[in-house]
């Protein structure tokens, strides 16, 4: 039950499918459930949605986790997110705040099919599973199928590489059903954050091109903000700053279309560790991890209720 | 074991090429055996004064520590076997679970 669930552990598929099913029937004035597609296997891709139902044209955020199978972090932040944010909803002011003023919208694992297939095969799997025509290589990597510089810089067009782009733009139905739910609430989603790893970083657009964005000033004292926010939790230092010169150039990822299609502020998490677990951060330091992101996530939504 | 025991020996590398030219000869070594890339996540992307993380199969760790050694390349192996990490971090839970 919702209680005994354990957040300081890794989950399989089922078991985060039927935690959120927990949380739907256990929350019904806090949480709504309901799936954006299927994925290439015919999986469900579930979002949670939390927030008061007050009024209809909210404010909204949109948070992802598991783009990369490999990356089990993501998944185990998205839950402790949504864990947080019901448990401190009675005590905790600003997250009161929060869940009366915005909607969040919560997909504890994008890549469904790669996560389950890194859970029951390759533990290093990154991409979906689709089947390509030509080769006998699968899947695509989901942060470089989205329609925004396609299959550039920084991506690869080979169906065997990591960085595979897909044969074509949102080719993943994956992709296609968010970016369709994202391109459809664009008007109210004013945040886009997608939880990866590892790397320790905090990052923003552009991720294909060395440049600035308009609202940089913004973004830029949103991502400060927000990496004081973790450092406070207990010290630990994350970088941030443009993908392009923080990390590398990579073209079609999910927060420069985001950022295209409207949204003004999106960021990618890349979270612990910097490279000495690497995939396998150990479940004691998920409790560390979820903190410290939770307060910079926290930092990040309540941007948005303040003028920039 | 978990995953059939498939990760058993296979280690993770962590290396610094520190000029344009050992950036090419990383490039070039790990072109040749078939690695898990874990950061960055293509060898387009390997850049000098950026560290390369590296998955390698236990029947190429010596090739590689050998092709490393002789181009003087800067290296580390920051987990030496794979499988036991993996049992590490989700394994003692299953096994808790089996008693």
């Amino acid at each position: 039950s919702a209680s005994q669930y354990d957040y300081e552990v890794y989950h399989s598929l089922e078991e985060i499918q039927s935690w959120m099913f927990e949380m739907n029937r256990t929350n019904p004035d806090l949480v709504d459930m309901f799936s954006v597609g299927k994925s290439y296997e015919g999986r469900p891709l579930y979002v949670l949605q939390l927030g008061k139902r007050s009024r209809p044209q909210k404010k909204a955020v949109w948070i992802d986790c598991g783009v990369h199978a490999r990356e089990w972090i993501g998944p185990a932040f998205c839950q402790w997110f949504v864990k947080e944010a019901l448990s401190s909803y009675k005590h905790d002011s600003v997250m009161r705040r929060l869940l009366n003023q915005l909607n969040f919208y919560i997909m504890p694992v994008f890549n469904v099919d790669g996560y389950h297939f890194s859970w029951t095969t390759d533990r290093f799997w990154r991409k979906t599973r689709s089947k390509n025509r030509k080769f006998h290589c699968r899947g695509v990597d989901a942060n470089r199928n989205w329609k925004v510089k396609w299959c550039e810089e920084g991506a690869s067009s080979h169906p065997c590489d990591d960085t595979y782009c897909g044969p074509y733009p949102e080719s993943e139905p994956e992709v296609k059903a968010v970016a369709k739910f994202l391109r459809k609430h664009k008007k109210r989603v004013k945040a886009y954050i997608s939880i990866h790893a590892y790397a320790q970083m905090l990052l923003y657009p552009y991720s294909y091109k060395y440049a600035t964005i308009p609202n940089f000033n913004c973004v830029e004292s949103a991502a400060q903000t927000a990496v004081s926010a973790l450092y406070s939790a207990y010290g630990v230092k994350y970088r941030y700053g443009p993908a392009s010169t923080t990390l590398y150039v990579t073209s079609g990822s999910s927060i420069d279309w985001a950022y295209r299609n409207g949204i003004p502020y999106t960021f990618a998490f890349e979270l612990r560790d910097t490279g000495y677990f690497g995939f396998l951060l150990p479940e004691s330091l998920i409790n560390p991890t979820c903190t410290e992101t939770m307060r910079a996530v926290k930092t990040i939504a309540t941007g948005l209720l303040k003028k920039c | 074991y978990l995953y059939n025991n498939r990760y058993a020996g296979d280690q993770v590398f962590r290396i610094h090429p520190n000029t344009e030219e050992e950036v090419g000869r990383v490039k070039s070594i790990l072109g040749h055996i078939k690695v898990d890339l874990w950061q960055p996540n293509s060898l387009s992307m390997i850049t000098h004064n950026a560290t390369v993380d590296v998955h390698v199969k236990h029947n190429d760790v010596l090739r590689l520590h050998t092709c490393l050694k002789q181009d003087h390349i800067s290296y580390e192996v920051f987990i030496t076997n794979l499988q036991k990490e993996i049992e590490k971090q989700t394994g003692y839970r299953s096994s808790r679970r089996r008693r």
